[in-house]
């Protein structure tokens, strides 16, 4: 099966 | 104080028409380099990262950094109600609660303003650091739109690869799968019609095909769009607006468990 990753996974918050 | 002239103010309609459908509510930051917004989707999957710099505007007035937070839907209501050849003006008082959008005919015969209400967006921005991408593919918009379309009929996931050979874009979905490759074509004579392939490194990666039909609500800012992808990183759909700045959308992709 396929998982969607989220942008936090690469990036951090500020 | 804010006031910001917009000649071409169908670039302002146009990049609302790209944005709305991606995220509801939005911070525009103004400063002196220029008007922004950065803001994810609802799922945190995907990301809008807006500039339209200070010297694309005839005038530029933002006397200290301001934050708007506006719904996107209610922004594109008002937009919409300015024609395509007027001039847009965005007015904001500092620490007011509404924004103003005004709204001139060329021949300034017709001149209109619209009061939006603000709202308080708590923002939680990213911070995306400059990154080498293995491959960066540029492409008629148009052709990728039409892609994106043609697959999502398909299947949901798109698998994006590059190699020396060209971008393939790929799809699977209960009726069957579909392929369409893009080989280099910079023999076109029109450069916006170009397909460039810059390759440093073979790179495939999986996205959903109902945000990429979500970017490319962006087709009409720009003839040609970037996609920039790495290995371990979202790809980047960049739509490029002229002497402006530009729209970039940011996907994380998924992977196999």
């Amino acid at each position: 099966r396929e998982t969607q990753l989220r942008l936090e996974a690469f990036y951090s918050f500020n | 104080m804010l006031e910001l002239r917009l000649v071409q103010g169908s670039l302002l309609k146009k990049v609302l028409e790209s944005i709305k459908e991606l995220v509801t509510d939005a911070n525009f930051d103004c400063s002196s380099t220029g008007f922004s917004l950065q803001a994810m989707d609802s799922s945190h999957v995907a990301l809008v990262a807006l500039l339209l710099r200070s010297e694309g505007f005839e005038h530029y007035r933002c006397d200290r950094n301001m934050s708007m937070g506006m719904n996107l839907n209610n922004m594109a209501k008002m937009l919409k109600c300015a024609g395509n050849d007027d001039i847009i003006t965005i007015k904001a008082d500092d620490g007011g609660d509404t924004v103003t959008f005004m709204f001139e005919s060329p021949t300034q015969d017709k001149i209109s303003d619209f009061e939006m209400k603000l709202m308080d967006i708590d923002s939680e921005h990213l911070g995306i650091p400059e990154a080498e991408y293995h491959a960066i593919v540029k492409m008629p918009s148009s052709e990728f739109a039409r892609i994106c379309r043609d697959l999502s009929s398909i299947g949901d996931t798109v698998v994006i690869s590059v190699t020396k050979e060209g971008v393939k874009f790929s799809t699977k979905g209960d009726i069957g799968s579909a392929n369409i490759v893009c080989r280099q074509n910079t023999s076109v004579d029109k450069p916006e019609e170009a397909t460039v392939i810059d390759m440093n490194e073979p790179v495939s990666l999986t996205f959903a095909l109902r945000y990429m039909n979500s970017f490319t609500k962006a087709t009409p800012l720009s003839n040609t769009v970037s996609i920039s992808l790495s290995n371990e990183l979202p790809v980047v759909v960049e739509y490029k607006i002229a002497e402006m700045g530009y729209v970039r959308f940011y996907l994380a992709p998924k992977i196999e468990e």
